[in-house]
């Protein structure tokens, strides 16, 4: 999935870096110090309905081809995420426990349109 | 807004970036708090000392992930009814309140002073609440301990669920070994380090609940 440029108007990746000191919770999440949320945004035209961003094989450049030429287009598409990967969290609770635990799902690797 | 640009995804108007990056950091703290299965941040009103937690994050094994959407805990010993000899001490500890996280896997972290006498035998009891502030105990363990330095002592994790409160008390009893039996009455030097950076803590690991896995048990 291309990184959207700031006039990008296709299905891209927005990538924010969220430092914790800048949410003032760098006293309770020791590591890491922030993370990556991304988000995906841009226009989904059919042609490019059900291509998987990055993953796009050759099969399903054909098939948004033969989509972009029917006439008849048949609802929407959106700019979704298709690759998510998990973030390991060391924190401090309300009585003072360390926990280490993963969140699952918690960063965007890949945009795709649905 | 931004004048005259358009958003391209959803064609309204976009936002300034500063207005964007408000945004995104309360989206973040909405993520974070979800994904902890939290309502709110943590008040963290005494935090460990910053040596202790150095100390006890480099004990536990690195990159050991809990399975499967586990978690791994360390909590620190608060130490009450401590004798002269700090060796039969009360360890009182806070755990979290438990969610459906089932633990199977729990040590106790101590450290001995290097000046203790040789070999000595530690019993670790759990210590309960029971009427009229006359508590009952339950052996949880008894080890040999011969060296000085940190000691990671295995618990039977069947003997310290259960409480609703999560308050946790281990009652230690440890004495030297004079050949093969105890000596008659507790040491008279301070044998365990019950202090500073070198303070007890419990390692546990909890692994998710399989669903259903209640209804087995009932059933």
């Amino acid at each position: 999935t291309p990184t959207c440029e700031p006039e990008t108007p296709l299905c891209c990746r927005r990538d924010h870096y969220v430092d914790f000191q800048e949410l003032g919770w760098r006293d309770w999440i020791l590591q890491p110090e922030g993370y990556h949320l991304n988000y995906c945004s841009g226009q989904c035209p059919l042609h490019l309905a059900g291509s998987p961003g990055i993953a796009a094989s050759f099969h399903s450049a054909v098939f948004s081809l033969l989509k972009a030429n029917n006439p008849w287009p048949a609802g929407t598409s959106c700019c979704v995420p298709t690759a998510r990967r998990s973030l390991s969290l060391l924190y401090l609770d309300h009585k003072s426990n360390v926990v280490k635990t993963d969140v699952p799902d918690m960063v965007v690797e890949a945009c795709g349109c649905s | 807004r931004r004048a005259g640009s358009e958003c391209p995804a959803c064609g309204g108007p976009t936002l300034a970036p500063q207005a964007e990056r408000a945004v995104v950091l309360e989206l973040a703290k909405q993520q974070i708090l979800e994904g902890l299965h939290l309502t709110s941040r943590p008040r963290i009103t005494h935090p460990p000392p910053p040596a202790a937690l150095t100390t006890a994050l480099r004990r536990l094994q690195p990159g050991s992930v809990a399975p499967g959407n586990g978690e791994e805990i360390v909590s620190f010993a608060t130490v009450t009814d401590s004798s002269p000899a700090a060796c039969s001490s009360m360890l009182t500890f806070h755990l979290p309140t438990p969610r459906s996280h089932h633990l199977y896997r729990a040590r106790l972290w101590l450290h001995v002073f290097p000046t203790s006498p040789g070999t000595l035998n530690l019993k670790i009891f759990r210590w309960s609440p029971r009427r009229r502030h006359r508590g009952s105990r339950t052996l949880l363990g008894e080890h040999q301990l011969s060296l000085p330095g940190w000691q990671a002592l295995t618990l039977p994790p069947s003997g310290l669920r259960g409480e609703r409160s999560g308050v946790l008390k281990l009652q230690l009893d440890c004495r030297p070994l004079k050949g093969n039996r105890t000596a008659a009455g507790p040491p008279r030097q301070r044998l365990l380090d019950m202090a500073g950076h070198q303070r007890p803590f419990l390692e546990l690991k909890m692994r998710a609940n399989e669903p259903g896995a209640g209804r087995a048990r009932r059933r």
